[in-house]
């Protein structure tokens, strides 16, 4: 169980907030709008109205002792700069911050963010790849080069067996595991005279761009 | 290559067009704001300045020709809406929103929207999850129960064989790839008689539950 402090409670923060609330650790929020704080009540430990650029108010609070401190305090970006200053003389042992844009991300991390993140446009680039190739279910990349990857299988696999598809061969691509989705049945490493069936799923690990070319 | 409508240019409009456009698709782009028209000038193929609420705007251009229209016009709910019910009526294919909270999210799928997206929300469990359990770098859930995870081994995995820990028997997790971070170096169905290092990641394939419990 661990100790976070949740700063401004828009959509992200009181997200944050809900999330790590009901995982079981300990939450302090704090908002200067009262609808916010009244909000969040059931969703955090201690539930504080204040103005968070106040280093008056911070020192009041225990900072060294959160596991870490988010802070999204929206439009207002003098703020959440202010806030992640005092944060970071109060030593605080992390400190995330929402950013509004690229420039606003930078200030943050000089005046001492450790991690800065932009939702919008991480949400945007996944709904991009999604919109783009909505046959790549969801991937998680593995670094450099390699991905696992679910996927659709093309219509041309469907009846087919996968040695005759000849994936690694072909693609470089490592088929681990195929899923059913009517009924959730799961074959990890499946059989090479397995047959592709339209409702597969398959589960990859490759390259990116080789798996994409899977479905070409 | 696809046709995209992309209506609202802030952060997660902007992002969407770019990331779009760079992956080779046609993009035609449309804002009532001249600086954010100007910006996505280098990001799009055709840049409008209009208002999207404006039936007689939304006419001029061949809705039913795009893939997919995705809004995003922030703080004013009701644009989003109209904006959502007028391309429903025009025959848009597909029709992706970005809604403000719950109860707009609701509003927008009865006039007509085929997806709403709710980023800050989304983003901000993913933080929440990272800050809970910063060992579990990563997964892509393939359904009801299995879950392929990157997780990095627990310190006393260090300097042991795979075989030693038995994975499958204690835990019921399939270790499908360790993962070396200095050198990126990438073993597929490791060896039993593989040690595990510090430097290693593991990918794992089970029930996130079993998962997380090697972390304990
Ligand atoms: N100095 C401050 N001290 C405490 N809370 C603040 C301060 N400044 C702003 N806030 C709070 O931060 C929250 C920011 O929410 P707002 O919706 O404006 O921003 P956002 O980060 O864009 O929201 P979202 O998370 O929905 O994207 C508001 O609830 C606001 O009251
Ligand atoms: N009726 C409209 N027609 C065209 N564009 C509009 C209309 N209403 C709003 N917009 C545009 O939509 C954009 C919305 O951006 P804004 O930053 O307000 O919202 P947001 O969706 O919260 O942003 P973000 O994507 O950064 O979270 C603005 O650039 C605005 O000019």
């Amino acid at each position: 169980m661990k100790q976070f402090l949740i700063i401004g409670l828009g959509n992200f923060g009181m997200g944050v907030a809900k999330t790590l609330y009901k995982e079981g650790h300990n939450i302090t929020a704090m908002d200067k709008g009262k609808s916010r704080v009244q909000l969040v009540q059931s969703y955090s430990n201690q539930a504080l109205l204040a103005d968070a650029t106040d280093m008056v108010v911070l020192r009041q609070i225990d900072i060294e002792n959160f596991d870490a401190a988010v802070v999204s305090t929206g439009i207002d970006q003098h703020a959440s700069i202010l806030i992640t200053l005092h944060l970071k003389e109060l030593k605080c042992r992390e400190i995330i911050v929402k950013a509004e844009d690229s420039d606003h991300g930078r200030i943050l991390l000089a005046v001492g963010a450790d991690r800065v993140v932009f939702p919008e446009e991480e949400m945007a680039k996944k709904l991009a790849h999604s919109l783009s190739r909505p046959n790549l279910l969801d991937f998680i990349p593995l670094g450099e080069d390699i991905t696992v990857a679910e996927i659709a299988p093309p219509t041309h696999f469907h009846g087919k067996t996968i040695a005759s598809l000849k994936l690694r061969q072909k693609y470089h691509v490592e088929l681990i595991a195929i899923k059913d989705v009517l009924d959730g049945s799961f074959k990890f490493i499946p059989s090479p005279e397995t047959f592709f069936k339209d409702t597969d799923i398959m589960v990859c690990i490759g390259k990116l761009e080789d798996i994409e070319r899977i479905q070409e």
